[in-house]
């Protein structure tokens, strides 16, 4: 374990925390596309297969827990809760699963380290995680609802992503035969669409705030 | 030296 690998833990714990805590206190999930939420579910319930048959240490094993307790939570809240669920803007989020889901599926059938079911599934919560942003990208670029997409949301997020990029430099260089092409790739175009989230959300940030200037 | 198995990366 390197430093930037356990900062980008943290930041990726916290931005999924910060998140379940500020619906849990406003009892509101405008802005958040449920889609994106369910989808980041899919992910953690698929690469952790694991869970239960690779003992890897006792940290990755709390996370993993943490991860898919609060994921789930999220996407309870926003379906289940009778109040928050009200805030949810279903005509709005419009992102159809097929065109996200399917080609995962077909990708991480073809491309994957090892054809077997743990491992095509992890490779198939790899490339999911890459393009799970897309409904919550279609959501802002529509309603331009930056309210509960905080910057700490935002800057948690990009920090996970960019933490992540560097333990892995960091472990190519330190471990031998530390070489894995497919995180690698689907980490690169993950941060990719992060980079494009991160400019539109900073395009309504400055254009609500244009609107709030007194006349 | 090798790799473990499994995936260590959250």
């Amino acid at each position: 374990m390197n430093i930037f690998r356990l900062a980008g833990d943290m930041t990726h714990l916290a931005s999924v925390l910060v998140l379940l805590l500020k619906i849990h206190t406003i009892k509101s999930c405008a802005g958040i596309s449920l889609k994106t939420q369910e989808l980041y579910a899919i992910v953690f319930a698929t690469r952790y297969l694991d869970i239960f048959t690779d003992f890897i240490s006792l940290y990755n094993t709390i996370m993993k827990l943490i991860f898919l307790g609060s994921s789930f939570s999220i996407v309870w809240y926003i379906r289940q809760h009778k109040i928050v669920r009200r805030s949810y803007d279903k005509d709005q989020d419009t992102f159809r699963y097929v065109f996200i889901v399917l080609p995962c599926i077909f990708l991480a059938l073809i491309i994957n380290e090892k054809f077997t079911f743990k491992e095509v599934m992890w490779t198939f919560s790899l490339y999911l995680e890459a393009v799970a942003i897309l409904p919550q990208l279609v959501l802002l670029q529509r309603t331009r609802n930056i309210d509960n997409l905080t910057g700490q949301y935002v800057f948690l997020l990009g920090a996970y992503r960019a933490l992540y990029i560097l333990n892995w430099i960091y472990r190519y260089f330190t471990e031998p035969h530390y070489i894995h092409w497919i995180p690698w790739i689907a980490g690169i175009v993950q941060t990719l669409l992060y980079g494009d989230f991160f400019y539109y959300y900073f395009h309504s940030w400055k254009n609500n705030k244009k609107l709030q200037l007194p006349a | 030296e090798l790799e473990p198995e499994g995936h260590d990366e959250l």
